[in-house]
């Protein structure tokens, strides 16, 4: 296991945040000026859950949009139900007030030059709530600001995975690492309205909000990322909608939650991570019974940290 | 410079920049 | 590994549990369909005027928001050098590019330049190409680029320039 750790580690000291980023890529940017409703399109279009922002009159960026955003639209409305309209008239510019409005966290402000190592990059991000981290260069003529790509824990991982073939050592079962969330888990029934989820996600800082039945058995999971087809099917201004009925919004191609028991280890995980699209685990008994939860973030950091 | 189709008042330019040995097609929107 | 997919997660499966229940949402709330439509993309924009008129729209337009450009040599009416001032507040342009207004301590420099050109795609058919061509300092200092490294000649920002398209684009869109 330590060799295993050591070996990842050393990996992500020796490469550079340039280095994971492909030969040719894209970045969707969004000018500050932007209504809401369209960077909420856009956003599917592209389908991506986050985006910069840029601002004409800094020439400056403006942070980065991310779900937490959304939900603070939602949380705004449902205290202001009178302000339908406010998605609509909404400008990306205008989220930070809204944050304020409603007592919000700011946005995240952390970033990291290309250069620096992957590493430190890692750390950074830990800091960060939406579990990602601009890339930002400076303009060597100008001084101006770059945004050059934007790192997602689930990237750093799914590179580690691709990358590094010491992932096959670690294989202590996760139930002894100590890195499963298992005390007082969030979690709510189908019938659960869908806004008492919301406040929970933002109250307890969380990206997910495991569904159970009466006998604490794993039905479903409510993600931050399910608020955009919420608000994108304008169905948001029905109160009283269960979290099970906001869930029919789902693409088809959703590929499901991912659970794992307390007796498989990291070699198995990370191989997962490398085949699929997957964001966090449920740690399951035999009967699907919920025993914890094993988030993206707290993977990296037993990788960067633990052991 | 890139441009697609003006779309909901919405304008969409692009350029593909180098960045080191790199290469990031830069897509902007703004509102028309 | 017992790393597996929750059945009950799968959107149909949660479906046909809600329909079984008997919620009358079941049936009424569809799942998300997001058409992935390609982008089109396209060099710079398109035009069927007639060729002086895009040239006359696209002065007017440069006139409008304050730019300043190279008068055309006879050999090449269908080219502009443009020069706006573009600093750290509001993009705006140059009234009095030339001023030397030398308290302005620009190390930065704030002057954006652009080939603006068109070009025949076939008959009736143009385009107007928009390319980035370097800064200026309004104060005339020679930009102090010629010690960076080739890796660094390359960091530099597109978005001022993307921005000021979008303005001129506007300004056309505006206007026609």
């Amino acid at each position: 296991q330590n060799v295993g750790l050591a070996a990842i580690r050393r990996m992500l000291g020796s490469k550079t945040s340039y280095d994971m980023l492909p030969v040719s890529f894209k970045l969707v940017v969004f000018d500050t000026t932007l209504s809401v409703k369209r960077a909420l399109n856009l956003l599917l279009q592209h389908n991506i859950v986050s985006a910069p922002l840029w601002d004409a009159k800094t020439s400056k960026f403006a942070g980065l949009l991310t779900t937490g955003d959304f939900i603070n639209i939602i949380k705004y409305y449902f205290s202001n139900p009178d302000r339908l309209e406010i998605v609509d008239t909404m400008t990306l510019g205008g989220l930070e007030e809204l944050e304020r409005t409603i007592g919000a966290p700011s946005m995240d402000t952390i970033s990291i030059h290309p250069s620096k190592p992957l590493f430190d990059a890692c750390l950074k991000m830990l800091e960060s709530r939406s579990g990602r981290i601009p890339l930002i260069d400076q303009d060597e003529g100008t001084n101006r600001e770059i945004v050059v790509s934007v790192l997602t824990q689930y990237r750093i991982l799914k590179f580690i995975a691709l990358n590094c073939r010491e992932t096959h050592l670690l294989q202590i079962p996760i139930s002894e690492l100590g890195i499963i969330s298992t005390d007082n888990i969030h979690s709510c029934q189908m019938t659960t309205p869908v806004i008492d989820v919301i406040d929970c996600l933002t109250q307890e800082k969380l990206s997910s909000i495991p569904i159970v039945d009466e006998n604490g058995v794993l039905i479903n999971v409510y993600e931050a990322v399910d608020v955009l087809g919420l608000i994108k099917g304008g169905i948001y201004n029905d109160l009283s909608l269960s979290v099970g009925e906001t869930l029919l919004r789902r693409s088809e191609n959703f590929e499901g939650v991912c659970t794992c028991t307390p007796n498989d280890k990291l070699s198995n995980i990370m191989n997962t991570v490398r085949r699929a699209s997957v964001h966090r685990f449920f740690v399951v008994d035999d009967n699907y019974k919920l025993l914890g939860v094993l988030s993206l973030s707290d993977i990296l950091k037993y990788l960067l940290l633990g052991g | 410079l890139a441009t697609s189709s003006i779309k909901h008042n919405t304008l969409c330019v692009a350029s593909i920049v180098r960045y080191k040995s790199k290469y990031v097609t830069q897509i902007l929107y703004a509102p028309l | 590994s017992t790393i597996s997919i929750l059945p009950t997660s799968l959107p149909q499966i949660h479906r046909a549990n809600m329909l079984a229940q008997g919620l009358p949402a079941a049936s009424k709330i569809s799942s998300l369909v997001t058409k992935k439509s390609k982008t089109k993309w396209h060099f710079g924009i398109r035009s069927r005027s007639y060729p002086l008129d895009v040239m006359g729209e696209i002065y007017i337009a440069l006139k409008n928001l304050g730019a300043e450009w190279a008068r055309p040599s006879e050999q090449d009416l269908w080219t502009i050098r443009v020069r706006w001032k573009y600093n750290m507040n509001t993009p705006d342009f140059d009234q009095n590019a030339n001023s030397n207004n030398s308290n302005t301590t620009t190390t930065i420099p704030d002057l954006m330049k652009m080939v603006i050109q068109l070009f025949q795609i076939e008959a009736n058919n143009y385009l107007v190409d928009f390319k980035f061509d370097g800064w200026e300092s309004s104060t005339g200092k020679p930009i102090n680029n010629l010690n960076m490294s080739e890796d660094e000649m390359c960091t530099f920002s597109a978005y001022p320039f993307l921005h000021l398209s979008t303005r001129l684009i506007m300004e056309l869109a505006v206007n026609s």
